[in-house]
């Protein structure tokens, strides 16, 4: 079982949207497929055919007052599964804060599902808090979201140090698949040509050929109607990125 | 002196962007204007003439190791100061939660220089964490960025009820200025549209009859140069929109 955690300590960088494109790609490829939904928003959580979170979620999991199969919903995609966000989300970090020594709580309540699913997607909120610690340390490997923009560059570069230092410190397998460029325009300024170049210097082979196109019809109608974009449009261009990096990504991945 | 939070828990909404230019302008029409940035990613900071963060900030005010005026700079733009984000900053939730009853510390860590600002604005982390809640417990009125899009709208409505509660418990003078749709793209979608008549019918006369257009070239251009839109190119539309809006905001402000 592979668990890959989605993100970018920046925000609005297509982190959710991102996991849920993907998750949707490996379900269709006949991975069966479980997304944990990390983030207080739950902005996962309402992507796949339902607008409201659920009574017991990722919270309850990670506080440990229940086991997975007590939290996970099937969605409406075949073999794609989801662990909810709840509110309580927000006092996640306390909570895990004063566990000891629980950096990878996460990973050990997953592991007795590991004959369930072939690929777990962990969205994780847009902070550098104790639950993306978590994450990070649970992980088997990593994709980070990113648009060729500066601030998000600046994000980037914070996230990949923190990365570095999780993998160094309590994490030592855990693999970066890859810096996937999101947002990007068809018509690219010269400040967001600037920034792609400086990723592609900067992170080389780890940055797919082609990101995925900007296309605000396609993906403000799909989260309005709770159904992924690859769902909604599988010709659209965007869509057929998603299909290629999840493509990639299975390809690469450690726990194929 | 007017403490001004601009927050949404969502992220990538231009609550920095906001910060920055608005605060620019109030500059530009005659007050003397200090911004504190509260997210550790320093974006704010790095927006105004510098791209290196300080080495003391925000984060030393907070937790009471220096006042203001160790912390405070100026920029190059006249009559606008900043207190720069550090890296420490992604620790303040810990400490802030450690002390007791200490929710409004940073408005009376201001409020010795009433004197030399007359507005003090907040740019603040997509969290509901500590650093947050002491962000909307000092503060004199709070701005909410809101692109016309369903994740957006859902944090709008989840940022609408924690300002509501804190308002109710711990500062009840609290007014909310107004919501203030951003990235509103010239063509709009179907399904941005749903929500911008959402949000009117939610919101009423809080939104404001215009929102910010969406101009990717000017605003990667002007962050990539660390300096705001509205220097950049006074005379775009988006730099007409956020003059706009500041004047309407001064106007309405209790503490004029
Ligand atoms: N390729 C795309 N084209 C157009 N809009 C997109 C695209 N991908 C994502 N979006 C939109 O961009 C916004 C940000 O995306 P999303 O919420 O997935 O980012 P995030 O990183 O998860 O945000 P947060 O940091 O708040 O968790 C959303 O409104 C989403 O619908
Ligand atoms: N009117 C606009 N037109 C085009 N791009 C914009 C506009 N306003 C902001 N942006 C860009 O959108 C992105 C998000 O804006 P910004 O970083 O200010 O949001 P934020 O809410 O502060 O994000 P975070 O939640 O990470 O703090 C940035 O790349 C910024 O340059
Ligand atoms: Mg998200
Ligand atoms: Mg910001």
């Amino acid at each position: 079982m592979e668990i890959l955690a989605v993100f970018n300590a920046k925000g609005g960088v297509a982190k959710t949207t991102s996991t849920v494109n993907l998750g949707t790609c490996f379900a269709a490829m006949g991975a069966r497929v479980l997304i944990v939904d990390l983030d207080y928003q739950g902005n996962a959580t309402t992507s796949l055919g339902t607008s409201e979170l659920p009574s017991v979620g990722s919270y309850d999991l990670i506080t440990g007052s229940v086991g997975v199969a007590e939290v996970c919903r099937p969605t409406f995609i075949p073999d794609l599964s989801m662990i909810g966000a709840t509110r309580s989300l927000a006092a996640v970090d306390v909570e895990l804060a004063l566990k000891e020594s629980q950096h990878d709580v996460l990973r050990r309540l997953l592991a007795p599902s590991a004959g369930d699913f072939d690929v777990v997607l962990l969205d994780c909120p847009p902070a550098m808090g104790v639950m993306t610690l978590n994450a990070l340390a649970s992980c088997s490997a990593v994709l980070i979201p990113s648009p060729p923009e500066p601030y998000a560059h600046d994000g980037l570069l914070r996230t990949w140090s923190l990365i570095t230092r999780i993998r160094g410190e309590l994490n030592t397998s855990m693999t970066v698949l890859g810096i996937l460029p999101t947002l990007v325009t068809a018509e690219r300024t010269e400040a967001q040509e600037d920034v792609l170049t400086l990723m592609r210097a900067e992170f080389g082979s780890r940055i797919p050929r082609q990101g995925i196109p900007r296309d605000d019809a396609l993906f403000s109608r799909a989260a309005a109607h709770s159904v992924p974009a690859c769902v909604m449009a599988p010709e659209a261009e965007a869509s057929c990125a998603y299909v290629r990096i999840a493509c990639q990504l299975l390809d690469a991945s450690p726990g194929k």
